[in-house]
């Protein structure tokens, strides 16, 4: 199965 | 100070609408060259980012950095009262707690419409009849609207004042990505697929190869495939199917969140997919010569 990845790991917090 | 005006005043309505599903609030970020919002959705897996230049409004003026929090819901609320045709000037003070939005139609006749719509609100400062005053103010006094702000009337002009916010929103840096592959092709099919899709299941894969664009979805009804080729010759640019492609990319996500980034439809003709291996998908809406709304959504991945 496949699970929903997060956002955060891709893009830094400024 | 600041203060910009745009012509059509539709571009931020349907803004507002394309990203009220997503975010609650955001800051409206205003500098010398353009306004800029971007925030994250309540998970954290999608982000929408939108720049409007200052070049794409009839006037515009930031004296200084403006961060104007404001709560999409209630904006979008606002911007309904402005009618498709209107131009709308957004007007902040540097420190102020509301953002001024002034809507002006086309033409004459709505002033008409307005001494009604005036009369029908209770609250007035100024006696019934008094259309020929030169402004007028009322408490809001529509169900829908309580505590939003308030309106003022003048003449030709609908003045609205949205509260403001203090947000304290995770800015995100983006890196700027070479995407092995961008589909351009019309917004209002791209729309169709994701809405049909969604008929079949929750998550979309898209798969780009020397064959085209495969949309396919999975679910316990049955599967759906929707085959998209490159068609850089149609005859209208609106119609037209771009395929770039450095290499084959095949990647899912979330029906949900893609049913979102569609209420930016409207805006233009156009959308745009970058997508490369296992990073999030950039779905963009040009804007005219205006600016743009892109959404990005985080992928599936293996468990």
């Amino acid at each position: 199965g496949k699970k929903q990845a997060g956002l955060m790991g891709f893009f830094a917090k400024k | 100070m600041f203060e910009a005006r745009l012509t059509s005043g539709k571009i931020l309505k349907q803004l507002i609408e394309a990203l009220k599903d997503l975010v609650q609030e955001a800051n409206i970020d205003c500098s010398d060259d353009e306004i800029s919002i971007q925030a994250m959705d309540n998970s954290h897996v999608s982000l929408v980012a939108v720049s409007l230049r200052s070049g794409g409004f009839d006037h515009f003026r930031c004296d200084r950095p403006l961060s104007l929090g404001f709560n999409a819901t209630n904006m979008g609320k606002i911007l309904k009262c402005a009618g498709n045709e209107d131009a709308i000037t957004l007007k902040a003070e540097d420190d102020g707690d509301s953002l001024s939005m002034v809507f002006e139609g086309p033409n004459q006749d709505r002033i008409a419409d307005f001494g009604e719509f005036a009369r029908g609100a209770r609250g007035s400062d100024s006696p019934p009849g008094s259309r020929r005053e030169k402004c007028w103010k009322i408490d809001f006094n529509f169900a829908t609207m309580r505590g939003v702000g308030v309106l003022v009337v003048i003449f030709d002009r609908k003045i609205y004042e949205l509260k403001l916010m203090d947000i304290d929103s995770e800015q995100l840096g983006i890196p700027d990505t070479d995407y092995k592959v961008t589909i351009q092709m019309p917004s209002g099919e791209f729309q169709r697929i994701i809405r049909d899709m969604q008929v079949l299941g929750d998550t979309l894969s898209i798969s780009c190869t020397k064959e085209g664009v495969k949309f396919g979805v999975q679910g316990d009804l049955g599967t759906g495939n929707v085959l998209i080729r490159q068609n850089a010759h149609a005859e209208k640019d609106e119609d037209r199917v771009m395929i770039e492609m450095e290499e084959p990319v095949e990647l899912t996500f979330a029906l949900r969140y893609l049913n979102f980034f569609t209420k930016a439809t409207n805006l233009g003709p156009t959308v745009i997919l970058n997508m490369s291996p296992d990073v999030p998908i950039v779905v963009e809406y040009p804007i005219g010569e205006t600016g743009h709304i892109k959404y990005y959504l985080a992928p599936k991945i293996d468990e």
